[in-house]
């Protein structure tokens, strides 16, 4: 072992830290927790002791950051150097500080602890079942709130013991909101944010208001990321969007394509090649147990040991077992020691990670931490949809009271129609019903559109599936937005697919064969190639020529089993398109003959 | 069948936001010496002993076989993930 020249120790044995900010990667209660483990380690073998402070100074300042993070020691991103410590001292002294490019977990790759649900905090079981398929990561499908969830057994068809994921959603880090959850969308400098953002910060960390107008209220706090999210590169938290395009070839899955270090990247947006958004792919990551007991070493009065097995040694080694080896011990006894007492203290909290050796059947004994009053917390089980795919039904209904705008049946003009994942969805302020393809069944809903798709706006006015790549395709006034699973593209302007600022909605659309879609704003239409997002020429198609025998000016236009409905008041008009002939086969009632109403 | 393009590769790229990292290994291992105290900057480029130096401290320090040499061995103990504190000094 070495200690650093002129031997710097602490003068007192009752040593305090302070937890500055905590990892996206990791839930407070983890990181909080890897930390007090690494603590417990030394003092298993000295007499220190180890207070945490909630503010104030202390001792040992522990800091998350990236790049240069105010020391004028910078970071490196991904890998290379995870950590460094001060000596002790006073000020920076004795400070720890974990580069946040890595991935911190506890040695073994992303650790999702739950909250709520039913399983006491347990962690995720990946993977799991779910109505009979199998789960490699959170998802929201089962729930119309958006908020993924997981199994915290390997079949949640047969133990129903869930809880929820880290998601902007269920809670923020450090800010000064106390861990309340985002709200979407928010108002930052007068522009309003559907999503968390890195705007107004240097440092990369991506947060969100938690009121409605950071503007006027300044409450904010940092988005947790979410078990799909990537690490590094310059979309720190977002997932990977799949298909990606990179160097004109489509990519389905992570690659290593493009760099020589092997490791796995993604992009974040559907291609890279427009718009250079990408990350590093998950993978095992650090331990922050070990790192910190590391570092912790450091600041305690430890240099760097040439011993390998040591902790102190320089080089990151994950292993199961207790990390000091004798050659720690003498080193820190040197300095301090040996434990007087006969029992050490043990850390103060139980571990998450017992002995450091098993993860996912770890049993936390933290309750977690309450996010905000009991109301606010989700506390319905995910539940499986009626039928078809899991991924399409969310089935958590709104928990108001009904009201009369509940009732689907008494609604005369929806604001859009569109099939998404074989149902049939009725839009119409802020809410949506769905009906089973072919069902005779009445409508599921309202659920909540904020809910699903949480970056969009009440109002409707056109939505669609592509058939290829299965994004939904929202427009509202002049803006699109698109959702590919829970990630989003936008809000764009409709000029951005190449239509003229002259178009104030599009009314409807119908999807072509290869990649085509019609897009509808009254009584025009214009073909959009969806992988270019592009209309294919400025001049319009009319759709009297087109659609002869519908009406004039219809307010939506939906493809539903094959075949296309405009719709006028609460009518509407069924289209063939069968043999390149278009005709109307069938004219009916949206509530009678759609939603099967009474 | 169409002929396809003769492979030139496989093609590399500057990602956005990361630190061009295309440095060789001898500049690699200098940067890396400096950085991690085992060499003042700018003294390994006066000649070539004070290199052989620091790479003997180094690999003592790692429990590398000790060569003097920038071999496989130690590029790989440089290219490992560590921590930030200095191997030799404050």
């Amino acid at each position: 072992f070495q200690t650093f020249e002129g031997e710097l120790k602490w003068k007192h044995r009752n040593i305090t830290y302070r937890i500055q900010n905590h990892s996206p990667d990791l839930s407070p209660e983890v990181t909080d927790d890897a930390f007090a483990r690494a603590f417990a380690l030394w003092s298993s073998v000295t007499p220190l002791t180890f207070t945490r402070l909630e503010s104030g100074d202390a001792d040992i300042l522990i800091q998350f950051g990236t790049q240069e993070h105010g020391d004028g020691y910078p970071f490196d991103g991904k890998h290379g150097l995870l950590a460094h410590a001060f000596p002790p001292g006073k000020g920076i002294q004795g400070d720890a500080h974990f580069d946040d490019d890595e991935f911190w977990t506890l040695g073994k790759g992303a650790v999702v602890q739950t909250r709520f649900g039913n399983a006491e905090g347990a962690p995720c079981h990946f993977p799991f079942i779910f109505e009979g398929s199998s789960y490699s990561s959170c998802t929201t499908d089962g729930r119309s709130d958006g908020l993924p969830w997981c199994s915290t057994t390997a079949n949640y068809d047969t133990d129903h013991l869930y809880g929820f994921c880290p998601s902007e959603l269920l809670y923020t880090l450090d800010g000064n909101a106390n861990g309340e959850p985002c709200v979407f969308p928010f108002t930052f400098e007068g522009r309003s944010y559907t999503a968390c953002t890195t705007d107004g910060r240097s440092d990369g960390y991506r947060w969100c208001a938690t009121t409605a107008n950071y503007d006027k209220d300044k409450l904010y706090g940092f988005c947790p990321n979410r078990d799909t999210a990537v690490t590094g590169g310059n979309s720190q938290g977002e997932p990977c969007v799949f298909p990606f395009t990179f160097l004109n070839r489509e990519y389905s899955a992570c690659t290593s394509d493009g760099r020589t270090d092997g490791n796995l990247w993604c992009a974040t947006t559907d291609n890279f090649d427009r718009d250079h958004k990408w990350g590093f792919c998950q993978d095992p990551g650090y331990s922050l147990f070990l790192v910190a007991a590391h570092e912790f070493g450091h600041a305690l009065g430890l240099d760097h040991s040439s011993v390998p097995e040591a902790l102190m040694f320089p080089m990151y080694r994950f292993i199961e077992g207790p990390p000091l080896h004798p050659d720690d011990v003498k080193g820190i006894q040197h300095l301090y020691g040996p434990r007087t007492e006969p029992d050490p203290k043990p850390p103060t909290s139980a571990p998450l990670e017992p002995d450091s050796t098993t993860q996912s059947n770890a049993c936390p004994t933290l309750p977690p931490r309450p996010t905000g009053p009991p109301t606010d917390r989700p506390s319905a089980p995910p539940t499986a949809g009626p039928t078809g795919p899991p991924t399409a039904n969310p089935s958590v209904l709104p928990t108001e009271p009904l009201d009369p705008a509940d009732d689907v049946c008494g609604i005369q003009i929806f604001d859009a129609i569109a099939e998404i994942q074989g149902q049939l969805h009725f839009f119409k302020d802020g809410r949506y019903w769905r009906v089973q393809q072919g069902s005779k069944a009445r409508a599921q809903g309202p659920f909540f559109i904020a809910s699903t798709w949480s970056a969009l706006p009440r109002k409707l006015d056109t939505a669609f599936q592509d058939p290829l790549t299965k994004k939904v395709f929202f427009f509202s006034g002049q803006q699109v937005w698109v959702y590919t699973g829970q990630s989003v593209l936008g809000p764009r302007r409709l000029e951005k697919l190449g239509l003229d600022p002259k178009v104030r909605s599009i009314t409807g659309a119908i999807q072509h064969n290869g990649g085509k879609v019609l897009l509808f704003s009254h009584n025009q239409f214009w073909r959009l190639d969806v992988k270019k997002q592009k209309v294919d020429r400025s001049e319009p198609y009319s759709v009297e020529g087109m659609f002869p025998g519908v009406p004039e000016d219809t307010h939506d236009v939906f493809l539903y089993q094959g075949k296309a409905y405009f719709c006028q008041d609460h009518f509407f008009w069924r289209v063939s398109l069968h043999n390149q002939v278009n005709k109307v086969d069938q004219v009916g009632y949206v509530t009678y003959d759609l939603l099967h109403c009474p | 069948a169409p002929r396809g393009r003769p492979s030139a590769g496989p093609i590399v790229i500057q990602f956005p936001g990361e630190k061009t990292n295309n440095l060789t290994n001898q500049q690699f291992a200098e940067e890396y010496l400096n950085r991690y105290g085992y060499v003042p900057a700018g003294l390994l480029h006066r000649d070539g002993s004070s290199l052989k130096h620091a790479l003997r401290k180094l690999q003592r320090q790692l429990a590398l076989p000790v060569t003097g040499e920038l071999d496989s061995a130690t590029i790989a103990a440089m290219r490992a993930p560590r921590c930030g504190v200095p191997d030799v000094g404050r």
